[in-house]
């Protein structure tokens, strides 16, 4: 070890493993690190060190080859029951495997699954879930259109319902329209939720989720009616096939509508169950990850950044000897804010979790009294900490000056997996207006006396102001 | 609140009346340009003037809610005392920089005045200083393997320089001594030149 490290380890005032337990709990610490010992004596995963030197097509195949034999390994270990109660084990698993920190699968895992446990009937759940738990339905989220983003009731693709043959004929009737960016979309999925404006008799009842086959299950051709594909090379994320999906009066079966808040009967008949906002809880679910993702992507450039700092020497002082980086206060500067952040993050993402939860439990019991609280502070957060994280990996990429340009830093991979939070699931700015919008209506509320919930409970302290 | 104006030392609970405040008045803020606004032109329109503020106040709102977590997280827990002395100074600092990164707001919503955040300004090089000597255990603490990272910079042995000269020899541009392009494109320009 490097005299530098060894030495600052040594005058450190704690024991790191103490705080390593306070941010994982010992049994997942214990987890973690039995999880990396297997992955690095597994040569099945060795060749994913090529990543950086391999061409889209092989980094796509490699990334597949890797989850595919990660499940099985997860499987023989006993880790699995069904991959969706182990979200995070799965994650953490994938990333030390391959070095990236999504998978070709992710979308599959994070809102294809949640949204049928969320949003299907109780007969719905018990014939698509235990399928896309085994992945023989591999599906993807399909929201965002060509033209519109998350203002979604702007969305064009449309739903109409087919009283005589029981059916929706889901259709892309303008270019705008065609479904685009779902990741896994373009060659991995062979089953989408499509967001889509139901029709009936001509009326227009809003948008819904409709579970749409897209390739055939055997030989995973694309079905007809359906144009697919991947939408081409990004900024990074090249594991991901993002993808574009348009429909040509394409027909599913009246049963293929998630139908737990809504339902339309053979006959056509519509009715709700709950208020429409129950729709957008995917989307909530999903930017409570982001929080959480965004706060490990930042820890791990904080890493990189104070190893550096406390290792590199620079600029001779009077008696001729070049400090570490670290002891320069404009470095401290840089790295210190990036910890603490780090920190900062992480128990906001373990508070943000407990009040989904919470609220998720009361859904469940037909209590939708917080959705607009969780809407709120999930829309906020998720900006907030993705730019701030932003900045902040940035500034760890220049504390380490020139190097911290190369990709030996590891941190323009990081980099590059932080920037796209800024803008999937709702540009920032957007959602800053978003969470804005319910910030008024709450202060409407306090005014007027009424009980707020706890992480708007500041607008009720209006006398003392 | 009396404690916030007349403060001369800020403990947790000052700061995260700062903060709370700050949020508030940021809403408010927005809240009484949107309604005198609408005196003059219709919702939509005012609200298109205004969103400038609307982002302020729910970034406001953000910043507020994020403290509060680390801080009611800090004062919930019953963890080992040195670790959560050294988490204590990284919350502090985190309360402390966010101040001072949105001072103008702040001062603007007159929730600190000039000479406080002045104070601010001398404790915050303070906790640099008490922070400085845990920095790597803080970032080990995180527990991110070597694989995982995929950094020379920031292996957990140091040895940075040994690897970043070893990333350079496996650059595929080293696979030739001499690369095709030199007699293919350099060699023929030269010699029109």
């Amino acid at each position: 070890v490097n005299p530098d490290l060894a030495r600052e380890r040594k005058n450190a005032t704690f024991n790191p493993e103490d705080l390593s337990i306070i941010l994982y709990g010992k049994e997942n610490l214990e987890l973690r690190r039995k999880i990396f010992k297997e992955i690095s004596e597994d040569p099945n995963f060795a060749k994913a060190k090529m990543f950086p030197t391999m061409s889209r097509d092989e980094v796509y195949e490699e990334a597949v080859r890797i989850f595919g034999a990660l499940q099985r390994k997860m499987k023989e270990h006993g880790y699995v029951k069904g991959c969706f109660d182990t979200y995070a084990l799965q994650h953490y698993y994938y990333k030390n495997a391959a070095f990236i920190g999504t998978y070709p699968f992710s979308v599959h895992t994070d809102m294809y699954a949640p949204t049928i446990k969320g949003q299907g009937t109780d007969e719905q759940i018990a014939e698509f879930l235990p399928k896309a738990e085994t992945y023989q339905h591999i599906g993807t989220y399909a929201q965002t259109e060509l033209g519109h983003g998350t203002f979604i009731r702007g969305l064009e693709t449309t739903a109409t319902y087919d009283k005589n043959t029981e059916e929706f004929v889901i259709h892309s009737p303008t270019i705008t329209s065609i479904k685009y960016w779902p990741g896994g979309l373009g060659k991995t999925s062979n089953y989408a939720v499509v967001m889509a404006q139901l029709i009936i008799d001509g009326k227009n009842y809003g948008l819904h989720p409709f579970m749409c086959q897209l390739r055939d299950l055997k030989t995973h051709q694309p079905l007809a009616g359906i144009e697919l594909g991947d939408i081409n090379r990004k900024f990074g994320y090249e594991v991901v096939d993002n993808g574009y999906l348009r429909f040509f009066h394409y027909r599913i079966p009246r049963t293929n509508m998630l139908m737990r808040n809504a339902k339309v009967s053979k006959d056509g008949e519509f009715s709700r169950q709950a208020i429409p906002q129950v729709t957008y809880l995917t989307m909530s679910y999903v930017r409570m990850g982001i929080v959480q993702e965004v706060a490990t992507l930042l820890a791990q450039a904080a890493t990189i950044a104070t190893r550096y700092s406390a290792v590199r020497r620079q600029t001779a002082n009077s008696q001729g000897i070049e400090p570490q980086i670290l002891d320069y206060q404009t470095q401290q500067m840089k790295v210190i804010p990036a910890i603490c952040t780090s920190y900062a993050f992480f128990f906001n993402g373990f508070e943000v979790r407990k009040i989904y939860d919470s609220v998720m439990a009361a859904v469940e019991k037909g209590d939708v009294s917080r959705l607009p609280e969780m809407h709120s502070l999930t829309s906020g957060l998720k900006a907030y900490c993705s730019d701030v994280s932003c900045d902040l990996v940035e500034i760890c990429r220049r504390s380490c000056g020139g190097h911290g340009y190369s990709n030996a830093s590891g941190i323009t991979r990081i980099y590059q997996l932080l920037v796209p939070c800024c803008t999937f699931e709702g540009e920032n700015t957007v959602l800053y207006l978003q969470c804005a919008r319910s910030l008024m209506k709450f202060l409407g509320k306090a005014q007027k006396g009424e009980e707020l919930p706890s992480s708007l409970q500041f607008l009720g302290h209006l006398p003392d102001v | 609140p009396p404690e916030l104006m007349s403060a001369v030392k800020f403990d947790m609970s000052t700061l995260m009346t700062a903060f709370q405040l700050n949020a508030l008045r940021s809403v408010l803020h927005v809240a009484s340009e949107l309604q005198t606004a609408q005196k003059k032109v219709n919702y939509e329109t005012a609200w298109n003037n205004n969103l400038q503020g609307l982002v302020e106040a729910a970034k406001m709102y953000s910043v507020y809610l994020v403290a509060k977590f680390f801080v009611s997280a800090l004062s919930a827990s019953q963890w080992e005392s040195r670790a959560k002395a050294v988490l204590t100074q990284v919350c502090e600092f985190y309360l402390v920089n966010n101040i001072l990164d949105h001072s103008g707001t702040f001062l603007q919503n007159d929730v600190l005045n000039p000479s406080q955040a002045s104070l601010l300004r001398t404790r915050r090089i303070e906790l640099l200083a008490e922070l400085r000597p845990n920095a790597v255990a803080l970032v080990d603490a995180f527990d991110y393997p070597d694989r995982l990272l995929n950094s020379c910079l920031g292996r957990y042995d140091g040895n940075v320089y040994e690897a970043l000269y070893e990333y350079a020899k496996s650059s595929s541009l080293n696979q030739h001594q001499v690369h095709p392009s030199f007699h293919k494109y350099v060699k023929p320009m030269r010699e029109t030149l």
